[in-house]
């Protein structure tokens, strides 16, 4: 299965700017890192909970790129007002975690 | 979609 990615290269790109600029470690972003900038959402905690759950597709606690880019995804469609999905949707799992 | 028992490693909860 080739379903291309919901997060476009353009939106990629900005997101992959936020991850470098939170400085990874070893290519990931911890939860304590990550936490701030979702919380800058002022979206609702339990709203980010859920986007933390979907995002983390490995539950190792860290973020790396491609599950970052999701999380971010998913809150600025929540800005939108789009409501975030109970589980994640095969187009917006990352082509390197399918 | 949640672990049993709660997750530790979701900084949200």
């Amino acid at each position: 299965m080739d379903i291309p990615w919901f997060v476009k290269a353009e939106e990629k790109m900005k997101f992959d700017t936020i991850f470098d600029s939170l400085f990874p470690v070893g290519g990931y972003l911890t939860g304590d890192k990550v936490k701030p900038v979702l919380l800058n959402s002022k979206l609702p905690v339990d709203v980010l909970g859920r986007v933390w759950e979907l995002s983390d597709i490995d539950r190792d606690g860290m973020l790396e790129r491609d599950e970052f880019a999701v999380a971010m995804y998913l809150v600025y469609r929540a800005l939108e007002g789009e409501p975030v999905p109970m589980s994640l949707p095969p187009p917006l799992v990352p082509p390197s975690k399918r | 979609q949640y672990p049993a028992g709660g997750s530790s490693t979701n900084p949200f909860l």
